[in-house]
């Protein structure tokens, strides 16, 4: 396995032993900011990993960024940790960034669904799901973005254990949504949560589970829109942007809708790349390019959240 | 590791609800045979899916009959796999 981050090969795809090991690597490198936190352990019993960046204070408002929730979709966990290597290369440069990190914490979880993404390297490159089962069930897995407790079985999730969206049997049943959620829920002062997804290129906000805008739509309408600009300044890749249920489709038991349910006023979903030629199989060549222009959507979302403080 | 030789993915554009609901229906019909990389979502939006090789028959028939039109987004998807695990080979190396 690799010896320090810097013979890392940040646009290749990598298997979760190697992404582990470079999270080890990485935090020993950047002990000064950058930590490890077990959240929780997954079905199969993996470890659920969080890198919290952090410049001091305690309990700091904070920011969420997960990547990997369906395991298939490769391009986000490498845009995770892209992301993070540029976190700790640019504070002290980058203004923005410096000034959201001397206010604030940033956490990120770049393998949410771990079972599920070692699925996809040892057996189904295209599993979406975790890897849960359950005594009676004859199908296995279920849709992590479907299980959590906001509109839960609703419209636009399935409950046939087969189906690609199948909820699960109760909200957050699945342990790598309670871990997520009991740590958010305990730390109690995230104000952002960017939910990264892929693809079809598009950046929205809850509600998933109903048409009903939220109450502070028209703020998240504005902030998409500059987001997807500074994206589409980078490479000149474009983006649809809007509430998930008029933009996508109803999705109910989703991440998002849980964390504005829950306070988290600023919540985001990103569809990255494809345009439409690969699909879930973005060629690697394509990894660094998606994460210099999701970065400035990210970058955009956070400060954002700095200045406006709830 | 799971094989995918000859299995395609499939772009279409449904014109409107009634079409779209077609490809809903074809979840219900093929049980767990089409996945749906994109999801049937709006009519201004395309639907991908996955068709296993031993599927692609009925399903370009069931959509020819129904008049959605289609094209092929993804040829052979074990090429791009097979690609997909060399880079990684390569870079790892």
């Amino acid at each position: 396995l690799e010896r320090s981050t810097s013979s890392f090969s940040y646009s290749s795809y990598h298997t979760l032993e190697e992404i582990y090991s470079w999270i080890d690597n990485f935090v020993t490198e950047h002990s000064d900011m950058v930590s490890k936190i077990q959240i929780g352990s997954s079905f199969e019993n993996r470890s659920i990993l969080v890198l919290k960046f952090s410049t001091g204070g305690s309990q700091r408002p904070a920011i969420w960024i997960d990547a990997g929730i369906h395991s298939r979709e490769w391009i986000t966990h490498a845009t995770g940790i892209w992301t993070a290597k540029k976190i700790v290369s640019e504070y002290g440069k980058d203004p923005v960034l410096t000034d959201i990190l001397k206010a604030m914490d940033i956490f990120i979880e770049l393998v949410t669904n771990p079972d599920g993404f070692a699925f996809t390297h040892s057996m189904n490159r295209l599993w979406r799901k975790n890897k849960s089962t359950r005594p009676g069930i004859f199908c296995i897995g279920v849709d992590l973005n479907r299980n959590w407790k906001s509109g839960f079985g609703g419209n636009g999730s399935n409950a046939n254990p087969c189906s690609e969206t199948y909820h699960g049997p109760s909200p957050q049943s699945e342990p790598e949504v309670a871990a997520i959620v009991d740590f958010i829920t305990t730390h109690g002062n995230f104000k952002a949560l960017i939910s990264i997804h892929s693809y079809s290129q598009m950046l929205m906000y809850p509600y998933g589970k109903s048409l009903e805008p939220v109450s502070n739509e028209k703020e998240l309408y504005y902030l998409a829109k500059d987001a997807v600009k500074a994206l589409h300044e980078v490479h000149g890749i474009h983006y649809i942007f809007g509430s998930i249920s008029t933009t996508l489709y109803l999705a109910s038991g989703i991440t998002v809708d849980w964390a504005y349910d829950s306070g988290i006023k600023y919540a985001f979903s990103f569809e990255l790349r494809d345009t439409g030629r690969y699909g879930f199989l973005l060629p690697a060549t394509q990894i660094i390019p998606t994460a210099q222009e999701t970065w400035m959507a990210i970058l955009t979302i956070m400060e954002h959240t700095l200045k406006h403080p709830y | 590791q799971m094989n995918f030789t000859g299995d395609q993915v499939l772009r279409v554009l449904a014109k409107d609800e009634k079409q779209l609901s077609l490809l809903r229906d074809l979840e219900g019909l093929k049980p767990q045979k089409v996945d749906f990389w994109r999801a049937p979502a709006r009519p201004s939006l395309p639907v991908d899916m996955r068709v296993p090789f031993s599927e692609l028959k009925d399903i370009k028939a069931y959509l020819e009959s129904h008049g959605l039109a289609y094209s092929i987004m993804i040829k052979d998807i074990q090429v791009l796999l097979d690609e997909e695990r060399e880079a990684m080979a390569k870079s790892r190396r």
